[in-house]
């Protein structure tokens, strides 16, 4: 782990005054490679390298930690200060229903999140989720059977339906009819480079303006997920995104690339293939998890 | 671009990396190759950016094309049951290739057969069943929850007594740390092992383009769990550049044979080692 090198690399250190730049540098050569590993953009290891050498030279050496621990220290919490240790709420609207638009690349966990949530918020409101994938086949099959399996109302397009909007417009009448005050939209997984398919979204936030437009990332995505991220939220402004598959190993860097890049609170992890694998994120973990 | 005219001095280097990092090359051997251009630029005495594009792109292409079966797509005959074992984890893009390679094969004239052998996941059978719908192949299946290596087991005694060229097994998305799931993937593979006789059994890696360092580890462990004859770069037609395929062939010498490029049935192609370079590098 990171403390364990770095007190090899600081050992002979003990007794020096200060943090020098040099030491300071032979350290960063190894959280560089180890944020590259865990596959943080590089462009943000680049400024995350800056703020910490900033933070770390000059530094006295403490007498009550060793100087691999002090340094150790600044760089968990650069990655963590980052990533915003303020816990992120969902937001819920002034004047139901609140609306959550599920938006992301294919295949990274939008369905099965979708149900995540509406089964976390069931508790204290009355969900819907809402089938708007018309393309994948069997994509309105699995969000029915999600919620079925987990108790959260359904509401799905008619047979042969085409028109995500009409879709849409049938829910939110749908749910005024049985006083759903939270509505969750599952949408089709599309590429951030699909003009046409990022216009549906827009179409669809026009239709039904939401409170939140949450970005379901895969905690695997490598160095693409800045463009990616990016890219969903000049067109749609995210107001969170949701690491789905962290019950893995893969490190996430994609986490602290993204809130660098765009801003946007990562609120929710996805921890699992249940619809009860969701937990409220972690700055401070991931943090660890990253460095590794 | 880069490799358009400026000089070759340490800066130009350091972009270099940094091409190869941002495509998910890796920090090791995106630094790794930069030395081996450094010492290859410096035996050819190559002066200028643009000579080294040509011999860069030569290195890169000859790792590639030196593992076996690189860019060779799975070639089913006539009369020999292929089985064509397909894994990976959640969401990669296992169902729709198995689906892509139905409707491929099904247009050759082969007998095709899917084995629905996603038993866990819901609506999985049924995605996989419109994909027979959209090829004319016969999908076998069972309900949500049945045991997939049953499943396997059933399709593939259905393929042999029905004569079938090619019988396609979908299974279930798995993170390769979770070791439980890994033991029932081994467990589907022992069994088409042992009852496939004569046939011949294809093992598909399925891995998404977007993929980071993970997908090293993914290789590595479904490739000592089962031993891969083979990639699948799914999602290619996103702007991710899957450079973790080099790190693929570095250490296991496992060949890429096909790159996914869509959705749609026909968006399956060999893959190709030069086009994938040149992406790359641009
Ligand atoms: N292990 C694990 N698997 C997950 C998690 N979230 C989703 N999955 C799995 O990932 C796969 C894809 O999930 P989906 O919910 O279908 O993803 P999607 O974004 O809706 O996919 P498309 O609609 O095709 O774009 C499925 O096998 C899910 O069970 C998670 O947090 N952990
Ligand atoms: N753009 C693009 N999307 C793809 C490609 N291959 C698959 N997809 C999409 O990726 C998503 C996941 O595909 P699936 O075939 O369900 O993936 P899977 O590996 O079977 O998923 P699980 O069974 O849940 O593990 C779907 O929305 C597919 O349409 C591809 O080559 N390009
Ligand atoms: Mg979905
Ligand atoms: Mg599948």
């Amino acid at each position: 782990a990171l403390r364990e090198r770095f007190e090899s690399i600081f050992d002979r250190l003990k007794g020096r005054g200060k943090l020098t730049e040099a030491d300071v540098d032979v350290a960063l050569r190894d959280v560089r490679r180890s944020l590259l590993e865990a596959d943080v953009d590089y462009k943000v290891v680049k400024a995350l390298l800056e703020s910490i050498r900033g933070r770390a030279v000059g530094k006295d050496v403490l007498e009550s930690i060793t100087p691999g621990q002090q340094v150790a220290t600044i760089v968990y919490e650069e990655l963590a200060d980052l990533m915003g240790t303020e816990p992120s709420p969902l937001a819920i609207s002034p004047k139901p229903p609140s609306i959550y638009l599920m938006v992301g690349l294919q295949g990274g966990g939008k369905t099965t999140s979708t149900v995540k949530l509406a089964r976390r918020l069931a508790g204290s409101h009355r969900p819907l989720v809402v089938a708007c994938d018309l393309r994948r086949p069997a994509a309105v099959e699995q969000l029915k059977i999600l919620a079925a399996q987990s108790r959260v109302p359904f509401y799905g397009p008619e047979h042969g339906e085409k028109d995500v909007l009409r879709v849409v417009e049938g829910a939110l009448e749908y749910a005024s009819g049985h006083l759903n005050d939270v509505i969750l939209l599952d949408t089709a997984g599309r590429l951030h480079a699909d003009e046409e398919l990022m216009e549906e979204l827009a179409a669809m936030k026009r239709a039904a303006p939401p409170t939140e437009v949450l970005l379901v990332v895969d905690a695997m995505t490598g160095q693409e997920a800045v463009k990616v991220a990016s890219a969903f939220h000049e067109r749609l402004r995210l107001t969170g995104v949701l690491l789905s598959k962290l019950d893995g190993d893969a490190r996430g860097g994609a986490a602290l690339a993204i809130r660098k890049a765009t801003g946007v609170p990562i609120k929710f992890a996805g921890v699992g293939e249940g619809t009860d694998a969701l937990e409220v994120f972690d700055a401070r973990r991931m943090a660890q998890r990253i460095l590794g | 671009g880069l490799f358009s005219g400026g000089a070759i001095d340490p800066e130009f280097w350091d972009r270099l990396e940094e091409v190869l990092i941002s495509g998910d090359v890796g920090a090791a051997l995106s630094q790794s190759l930069v030395e081996q251009l450094k010492q290859a630029a410096r035996e050819r005495r190559v002066a200028t950016t643009e000579g080294l594009y040509g011999l860069f792109a030569s290195i890169l292409a000859q790792r590639l094309s030196e593992v076996p079966l690189m860019g060779r797509p799975v070639e089913p005959e006539k009369g020999v049951l292929t089985i064509v074992l397909l894994v990976g984890v959640n969401g990669s893009g296992k169902t729709t290739t198995a689906g892509k390679l139905a409707c491929k094969w099904a247009k050759e004239g082969l007998e095709v057969i899917m084995a629905a052998s996603d038993t866990f996941r819901a609506a999985a059978a049924e995605q996989l069943k419109i994909w027979g719908e959209r090829s004319g192949v016969r999908v076998v299946a069972q309900q949500q929850g049945s045991d997939a290596a049953a499943v396997a087991f059933d399709a593939l005694a259905a393929a042999r007594s029905s004569g079938a060229d090619v019988l396609i097994v979908d299974t279930a998305g798995r993170l390769h740390s979770k070791h439980n799931l890994m033991e029932e993937l081994k467990k589907i593979a022992r069994i088409l092992d042992r009852e496939r006789g004569e046939s011949k059994l294809e093992t598909l890696l399925v891995l998404d383009s977007v993929m980071g360092q993970n997908g090293l580890a993914q290789a590595k462990t479904f490739n000592s769990a089962l031993s891969l004859s083979g990639v699948v770069l799914t999602k290619y037609d996103n702007t991710a550049k899957g450079g973790i395929i080099l790190a693929i062939a570095d250490e296991m010498k496992t060949p890429v044979r096909y790159v996914g490029l869509g959705e749609g049935e026909d968006d399956l192609r060999p893959f190709d080692v030069e086009e994938f370079v040149r992406a790359l590098l641009e």
